[in-house]
């Protein structure tokens, strides 16, 4: 069953299971603890400043693979000894986030913030900052309520940035939190946009001071066991499914609706009686089949039809076959007939004005008449009126009888 | 009365032979 379509079969507002998006992806790190001479300090009780212990950078051991594993070991991601350090992590699709969490094997950063780009990595821009000094680091107040107006702004927090616990700590973002219309997100072109990202970036700008921590500037570096981002694929509400792709690649949108497209943000071919929309709750916008009587494969969508009909039909038909004409394949050519004892959607519309007695190929479109020579009569033209006899000439098939 | 269907047959085709159905 497909959760797209209710037990009645009528198309309804869905989404992808919400996934771990980096679990099993490459996280890539600006820096890395990875040999000698490096060593770095951490902490084995989080709140007892006495059990810094300190060991060698190990090639193999503090890589950024050790961020997305979930084989239960706390195993860490390590950076070198420095100021600054970041964690780029590729989606390879446009995705909405609904989370994203750190847990920090070194005691959490002073400063940190969380970047996306919904380009791919070309463009950035600020998605969450988090500092025990807003102003002093990111040019920001410090913000507990975000207003209407800047809800699809970055703002800058003071929480999650304290130097305890000294190991374990968790710095968590939810871009939809607090946001004031959150809680009508599927209403909300604005906030749709501000969950969506293809990279997310970390960047670690700064980190408590090494003497507050008890070590030498040169022993201080982040360290993080988990980076979770939590999301799905951006699928317009137009399906339920997000496998991976062939070869285990990009996940895709397994559309629904009658909709089509990377992220079902568009209608199927011949499906645009009405206009694309993303599904909401209420309605789930189900793309249209044209009404082309089966004469047609191909339409197109015309606003100002839709809206000279009241919103409801602005499919106009292209290429009617079968000798039909009209926005709805619904008339018949020039020449032709429809033959009444078939359906509208019959093939069998024939032209029958008789080659000679009639003046051309063009009938009535609702009588069948055709226009006949003078002196010919019958629907199709096909006998001398009363008072006419038929000629040798194929030109004026019929003469007035002497 | 119903009339005959023109009788295709009848026709002199000489002048016409681009009207002419294939019979």
């Amino acid at each position: 069953h497909d959760p797209c379509y209710n037990a009645n079969q009528h198309p309804q507002f869905c989404l992808p299971d919400l996934s771990e998006l980096a679990s099993g992806r490459l996280v890539e790190a600006s820096s890395t603890c990875s040999g000698p001479p490096g060593r770095f300090c951490a902490f084995q009780d989080s709140a007892n400043p006495g059990s810094k212990f300190c060991q060698g950078c190990q090639e193999h051991t503090h890589r950024s693979e050790h961020l997305t594993d979930s084989d239960g070991d706390t195993t860490c991601w390590w950076s070198k000894p420095t100021a600054n350090a970041t964690l780029t992590l590729a989606l390879g699709r446009r995705m909405e986030i609904l989370y994203v969490a750190l847990r920090f094997c070194s005691p959490r950063p002073e400063s940190l913030a969380i970047y996306k780009s919904m380009d791919y990595g070309r463009s950035w821009m600020p998605f969450q900052f988090f500092s025990s000094r807003c102003w002093r680091r990111y040019h920001l107040p410090p913000t507990t309520t975000i207003v209407k107006s800047m809800e699809h702004e970055a703002v800058c927090i003071e929480a999650q940035t304290a130097l305890k616990p000294l190991t374990g700590g968790l710095v968590a973002f939810m871009p939809l939190a607090g946001r004031p219309s959150a809680q009508r997100f599927e209403y909300s072109p604005i906030l749709q946009d501000w969950v969506t990202a293809t990279d997310l970036r970390v960047s670690f700008d700064r980190m408590h001071s090494a003497r507050i921590l008890g070590m030498r500037r040169k022993e201080a570096s982040y360290g993080v066991a988990e980076l979770q981002v939590g999301g799905r694929c951006k699928c317009n509400g137009h399906a339920s499914r997000c496998p991976a792709g062939k070869d285990g690649g990009v996940p895709q949108c397994d559309c629904q609706h009658n909709t089509a497209g990377p992220e079902c943000d568009t209608c199927k071919t011949f499906y645009w009686d009405r206009p694309w929309q993303r599904a909401t709750p209420k309605d789930a916008h189900e793309c249209v089949a044209c009404n082309c009587h089966r004469h047609s494969h191909r339409c197109r969508f015309s606003m100002e039809l839709f809206e000279l009909s009241g919103r409801q039909s602005g499919g106009i038909c292209l290429n009617c076959r079968h000798h039909t004409a009209g926005r709805h394949c619904q008339y018949c050519s020039p020449g032709f007939k429809r033959d009444f004892s078939h359906p509208i959607t019959s093939h069998r519309v024939s032209c029958q004005c008789h080659p000679i007695g009639a003046t051309g190929a063009f009938c009535n479109q609702t009588t069948g008449q055709c226009q006949c020579k003078n002196g010919v009569t019958g629907l199709t033209c096909n006998r001398c009126a009363q008072g006419f006899q038929q000629s040798r000439s194929a030109h004026i098939p019929c003469i007035r009888k002497l | 009365d119903v009339m005959p269907t023109l009788d295709m047959a009848l026709f002199d085709w000489t002048d016409y032979e681009d009207l002419r159905p294939d019979m």
